[in-house]
C-alpha cells in the first residue's frame, strides 16, 4: 500500500514534537521532516504496521546524515598535524569555553601531548585567574598579559612560546561574545588573523533553544568553524542544539561536556544523539 | 438624501466586526510557529493556541479591528496573563540570594543589582557564596571593586553556609546584601541540598532565579527544581542584547509564580533594565 499522506503527516507531527521538545530548532525540524516526506513520497509498504517504524527509521537516518557531515577525527588531526597545533575556542557568553579548554588539556595529556594555554579573554572579571587555577592544576603553561590587554597579542605570544619550547598544542581561550556585537566579532577575527589557528572550535550550550542556529551561523560566517563542542549535557537537556548547530554550519560535533570535572568530556557520536532524542 | 444615507449604511456595515475563520487559522498558525521559535515551552504553545483559537472564534472583534488584529490582541492578553503581576523590587533593607543554572549570569547580575540599589541611595554589600567555581571569588571581588561595594569572601572556606552567615554578620548594618551562589542544575542533589541549606540558614527576603534568554525547553523543569528548593521570588532574564527571544522565561514564571523583575542587556554593571512586558511580548512574536 502507498504511504497515505494523512498517516505520514500524523506520524511526522508526533516526531516533530519530540524534536522540538528536545530543543531542535524549528527551521531544522522543518528541513528534516521535509526531507523525510520527499523520501517517503509514494513509497510502497508491505504491511500496515510498517508505517510508523518506516517513518521513524527514515527520520533517524536523516538526523544521522546531519550529524555526520564533514566528519573530523580529532585524535587523528592532532596526531598528524605539524606541531604546535593551534586550537581556538569561541562562542557566546557562559557556554563553557574555559572549562572545556581545561578538559581538552586533560584529554591531550592522557594521550601524551603537551599544551600551552593562551588567556585571550582579557576582558571578563576573573577570567585570567580562572585559567590560572586550571593551568596550575593541570601542570601546563599559561600565557597571559595584564587584564584589558590585547587578546591577539596573548595568542601570538602563546604560539611563539609553543614553537620555542616544542609544545604540541596551543589552546586559545577567548571571551564570550554576542554574535550581534560587531566590535567583538571583529576582535575575534583579529585573534584568528594573528594566531592562525588550525582548528576553530565553537563551544555551545546544550540548554540552548532556537537561538543556537543564529549564534552558530553568525560565528561560522565570521571565522569558519571546524567543529563544535556542546557543554552541560548532564543538566538533562536532550541536546537538540547539537542538531541545530550541525545543520546550521554543516560541521561536526566533536565532543560533549558532561560535567565540570576534567574527565567530563565525551567524544560525540551520532548514534548516541539519536538514542538520546528518541529515548 | 438616499446616496448619503446609503453611504452611511455601507460605512456602518464595513465597521461591523466580522470574523474570517481562514485568516484567523492562518494567523494562529504563524503565531504558534513564532512562539516555538521564541523558545516558549511546546506544551504551553499548544495550550495557548487552543485558548486563542476558542476566544478568537467566539469573541467579537472590537470595532474597526481586522481579523488579524483581533487575534493579536487576544494573544497579547494571554501572554500578559501568563507573565502575571509585575513587581517593583522594594527599596528596603533586605538580603537577595542569586540562584540559577551554570553560566546564566548570576555573578555579573549581582554586580548590576549592586549598582542599581546604590544609585537609589541604598548601602549595598555582596557575599561571595560560590565555593566551587575556580576564581569565583576573584570574579566577584573585581566586580565589587568596579561598582565600589564591599564584598565578604573566604578563599579557604568550603562551606557555603558558613561564608554567607559570616557575611551577613559583617554587613548587618548595610541595607542590601547580595549573595552570589554557584551554578547548579536540577540533577545535582548535593548542590541542590547546598542551596537549600543556605536558604534555610539565611531565609533571604528575595531569591532571584537568573535565567539566560537563550534557554530552550529545559527552562520550566529547571525553574521548578529551583523553586521547590528555595521559593523563587523573582526572575532576572539575561543576555537580551543578543537575538534570543526569551520564551523560556514564560515557563520560569509559570513554574515559580514569580515575576520577571529585571532584564540583563550586556556585560557591564549598567546593563540592567526594568522588565517591560509589552516590549518583551512584541519581541517574542517577532
Ligand atoms: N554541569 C556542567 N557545567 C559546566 C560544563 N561546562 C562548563 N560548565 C560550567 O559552566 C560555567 C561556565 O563555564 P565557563 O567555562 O566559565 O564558560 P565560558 O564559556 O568560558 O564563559 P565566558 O568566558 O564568561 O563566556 C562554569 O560554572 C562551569 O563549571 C558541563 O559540561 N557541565
Ligand atoms: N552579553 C551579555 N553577557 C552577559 C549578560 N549577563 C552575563 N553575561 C556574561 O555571561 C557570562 C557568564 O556570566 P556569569 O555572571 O559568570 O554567570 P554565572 O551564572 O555566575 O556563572 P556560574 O557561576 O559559572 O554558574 C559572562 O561572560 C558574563 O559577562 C548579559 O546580560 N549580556
Ligand atoms: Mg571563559
Ligand atoms: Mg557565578
Amino acid at each position: 500500500k502507498r504511504l497515505k499522506f494523512r498517516v505520514l503527516n500524523d506520524v511526522l507531527s508526533e516526531l516533530e514534537i519530540i524534536l522540538m521538545e528536545s530543543d531542535v530548532a524549528l527551521p531544522v525540524v522543518d528541513e528534516i521532516t521535509a526531507e523525510v516526506k520527499s523520501e517517503l513520497e509514494g513509497v510502497k509498504l508491505r504491511r500496515k504496521e510498517d508505517v510508523g517504524e518506516f517513518i521513524e527509521a527514515s527520520l533517524k537516518s536523516a538526523i544521522r546524515g546531519v550529524l555526520t557531515t564533514n566528519p573530523v577525527d580529532f585524535d587523528d588531526f592532532i596526531a598528524r598535524h605539524e606541531k604546535p597545533v593551534v586550537l581556538m575556542f569561541v562562542g557566546v557568553n557562559g557556554t563553557g569555553k574555559t572549562t572545556t579548554i581545561a578538559k581538552i588539556v586533560q584529554y591531550l595529556k592522557d594521550r601524551g601531548y603537551s599544551s600551552v594555554i593562551a588567556a585571550s579573554d582579557t576582558f571578563r572579571a576573573g577570567a585570567i585567574e580562572q585559567l590560572g587555577i586550571h593551568s596550575a592544576r593541570l601542570g601546563v603553561k599559561l600565557i597571559k598579559h595584564q587584564a584589558g590587554g590585547d587578546p591577539a597579542a596573548v595568542a601570538y605570544d602563546a604560539v611563539e612560546h609553543a614553537k620555542a619550547r616544542h609544545k604540541d598544542v596551543v589552546l586559545i581561550d577567548t571571551a564570550g561574545r554576542m554574535q550581534t556585537n560587531k566590535n567583538l566579532m571583529d576582535e575575534m577575527k583579529k585573534i584568528k588573523r594573528v594566531a592562525k589557528p588550525h582548528m576553530m572550535i565553537y563551544v555551545g550550550d546544550s540548554l540552548a533553544g532556537n537561538d543556537a542556529v543564529e549564534q552558530a551561523s553568525t560565528f561560522n560566517e565570521a571565522v569558519s568553524i571546524t567543529g563544535a563542542i556542546l557543554c552541560k549535557i548532564d543538566s538533562d537537556a536532550r541536546g537538540g542544539a547539537a542538531l541545530s548547530i550541525a545543520h546550521a554550519v554543516g560541521k561536526p560535533i566533536l565532543f560533549v561536556g558532561t560535567g565540570q570535572g576534567y574527565k567530563d568530556l565525551v567524544p560525540f557520536s551520532a548514534d548516541w544523539m539519536v538514542n538520546r532524542l528518541f529515548g | 438624501n438616499l446616496s448619503t444615507s446609503l453611504r452611511k449604511t455601507l460605512k456602518k456595515i464595513a465597521n461591523y466586526p466580522h470574523i474570517d475563520k481562514d485568516v484567523i487559522r492562518e494567523v494562529i498558525h504563524d503565531i504558534q510557529r513564532a512562539l516555538v521559535m521564541a523558545d516558549v515551552n511546546v506544551r504551553m504553545v499548544r495550550d495557548i493556541t487552543r485558548r486563542i483559537e476558542e476566544r478568537a472564534l467566539s469573541e467579537r472583534p472590537e470595532a474597526g479591528m481586522s481579523s488579524k488584529e483581533h487575534v493579536i490582541r487576544i494573544v497579547y492578553e494571554e501572554l500578559v496573563h501568563i507573565l502575571g503581576e509585575s513587581k517593583e523590587v522594594p527599596l528596603k533593607k533586605m538580603n537577595i540570594m542569586m540562584v540559577g543554572l551554570y553560566g546564566q549570569g548570576k555573578t555579573t547580575t549581582a554586580g548590576k543589582l549592586a549598582r542599581y540599589f546604590q544609585r537609589k541611595g541604598m548601602r549595598v554589600a555582596m557575599i561571595a557564596g560560590d565555593v566551587h567555581r575556580p576564581a569565583a571569588i576573584d570574579q566577584l571581588r573585581q566586580i565589587a571593586e568596579k561598582v565600589n561595594v564591599p564584598v565578604y569572601y573566604d578563599y579557604d572556606e568550603k562551606d557555603a553556609v558558613k561564608i554567607v552567615l559570616g557575611g551577613l554578620e559583617e554587613f548587618k548594618h548595610e541595607d542590601i546584601i547580595i549573595i552570589d551562589t554557584a551554578g547548579r542544575h536540577a540533577l545535582e542533589d548535593d548542590l541542590i541540598d547546598e542551596m537549600r541549606c543556605i536558604f534555610e540558614a539565611v531565609n533571604p527576603d528575595e531569591k532571584f532565579l537568573v535565567l539566560d534568554a537563550t534557554i530552550g525547553q529545559q527552562a520550566g523543569p529547571q525553574a521548578k527544581a529551583f523553586n521547590d528548593a528555595v521559593q523563587v521570588t523573582g526572575v532576572v532574564l539575561t543576555k537580551l542584547d543578543g537575538t534570543a527571544k526569551g520564551g523560556g522565561a514564560l515557563s520560569a514564571v509559570a513554574a515559580t509564580h514569580a515575576p520577571i523583575v529585571f532584564i540583563g542587556t550586556g556585560e557591564h554593571p549598567d546593563d540592567l533594565e526594568h522588565f517591560d512586558p509589552p516590549r518583551f511580548i512584541s519581541r517574542l512574536l517577532g
